[in-house]
């Protein structure tokens, strides 16, 4: 069976996508087999890994919406062991599709006891909202990994991001545990960057991933190449870290 | 009567509380009365402006939802001709509780003619969607002022952004304007940078601010600090940069 990860936080531009894309690359290079699923309407997973949203034939939304067959959407990517069902921009809209739909929170769970266990991981990049997308990949996931940026503006949110995966554990999927805490965007200039990861282990005891993600412009020029950063750059400091992370994650199998 | 201006971009962490805090900071010393709504359930601009959410009477939510009088939530800021309407966390329901509401994309808009006469802007700080909330602040304005990331994942959103725009005033709000185009975060070490700047132009022919904001921790630090920039560290460059950006808002007012 596979380990579902939902990547959350609503805060916006944390490092959700970036952590989805990584996480997966590495995983694949190791040898799981990897599905990444681009929950986001802005589809930044999906062109991370170098996906032409113009050529691809069935996306999430058909999938969740229209009930199409997952293996349909499931696509290949350029990278050993990786495949993802891509975004596309009619998900924007489902938001609202699904508000009215029945067993609304349960349509991406029914389409993981279809798929899961044909792959090692399953990897949901979510949107920068706790609204009816986000709360299908926490109900569909065993694990949510929580990026966390440092930055001030990031530690505002954790409490409501707390209340949604107790609401979910209590009423929509009991198993679900946080994996684990990354912070990113590390940034050694400024005393700020301590600050934060100080306040986030102590909200988080036991959670924070020893792992730091720095700051690194590799980061942000590899999605404009649609590579994970271990194709794009293996070198930098970028992919050292991620690299760390996916063993992190692999090592903290939850029992 | 008051310009409202909605800063909005559902791409995350683009830096639209920064920017909204930032503006209306140079606003207020230049002599405007001006008012900030905090729109985002993680009430950032509320406390980028120092305010402590739990000793707030009334919010936002409480003013769209609960039909509170609006001057009962507008709170003095410790800064010169700044007030705010702060966010709470409830405003995180206020997403599903207005689907059902009757004319729902409208309820900003109603309270906007209790209070535009009394200031001389008004600043709407937007959520990382375009969902109801941000429909109803592109409803409740008259301008929108988009902040973009010097970023390759900035570039994605673009597309649905302006639909969304279009859509709102050909059904909702003829008036509305997109005001200009602030290009944030730009990092002078990669070429990425200036890539992404020339697609913008390409994209937003006339829109784009000849000031650009480049990345600057002082802009990360006076948040936790409750200051906006003008007040934390006006000499520095992240200051200078919204202090011009501020004075060409100000010019280009739509005729
Ligand atoms: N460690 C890093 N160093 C430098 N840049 C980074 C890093 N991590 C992410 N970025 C860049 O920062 C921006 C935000 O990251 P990303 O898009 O992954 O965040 P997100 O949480 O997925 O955003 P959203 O909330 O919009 O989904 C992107 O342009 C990305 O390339
Ligand atoms: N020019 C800048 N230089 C350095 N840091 C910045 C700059 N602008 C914003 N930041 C920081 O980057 C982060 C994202 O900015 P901000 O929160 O304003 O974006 P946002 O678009 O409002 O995010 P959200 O989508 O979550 O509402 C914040 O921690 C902020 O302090
Ligand atoms: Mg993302
Ligand atoms: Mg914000």
């Amino acid at each position: 069976n596979a380990r579902i990860i939902a990547i959350a936080n609503q805060k916006g531009g944390v490092g959700k996508s970036t952590t989805a894309v990584n996480i997966s690359g590495y995983l694949g290079k190791l040898g799981y087999k990897t599905l990444i699923i681009d929950f986001d309407p802005q589809s930044n997973s999906t062109s991370g890994l170098g996906i032409d949203k113009t050529h691809i034939s069935k996306s999430i939304y058909e999938v969740i919406i229209l009930n199409e067959d997952p293996w349909k959407a499931i696509t290949e990517t350029p990278y050993e062991n990786l495949f993802v069902i891509p975004s596309s921009i009619q998900l924007a809209g489902a938001e609202v599709e699904l508000v009215s739909a029945m067993k609304r929170e349960y349509k991406l769970k029914h389409v993981m006891d279809n798929i899961k266990n044909s792959f090692d991981f399953i990897v949901i990049d979510c949107p920068p909202a706790l609204g009816l997308l986000t709360i299908n990949a926490l109900t569909a996931a065993g694990e949510v990994l929580i990026p966390i940026q440092c930055e001030y503006y990031a530690l505002e949110g954790l409490g409501q991001l707390i209340n949604t995966i107790n609401l979910i554990r209590e009423n929509l999927n009991e198993s679900l545990i946080i994996t684990g805490v990354v912070m990113t965007m590390y940034d050694s200039r400024t005393r700020l960057s301590e600050q934060v990861i100080d306040e986030v282990k102590a909200y988080f005891p036991d959670k924070v991933y020893d792992t730091i993600i720095p700051r690194n412009i590799r980061l942000s020029e590899a999605p404009s190449y649609g590579k994970p950063i271990i194709d794009y750059d293996p070198d930098c400091k970028g992919a050292t870290a991620y690299k760390n992370l996916t063993g992190e994650v692999v090592k903290n199998e939850p029992k």
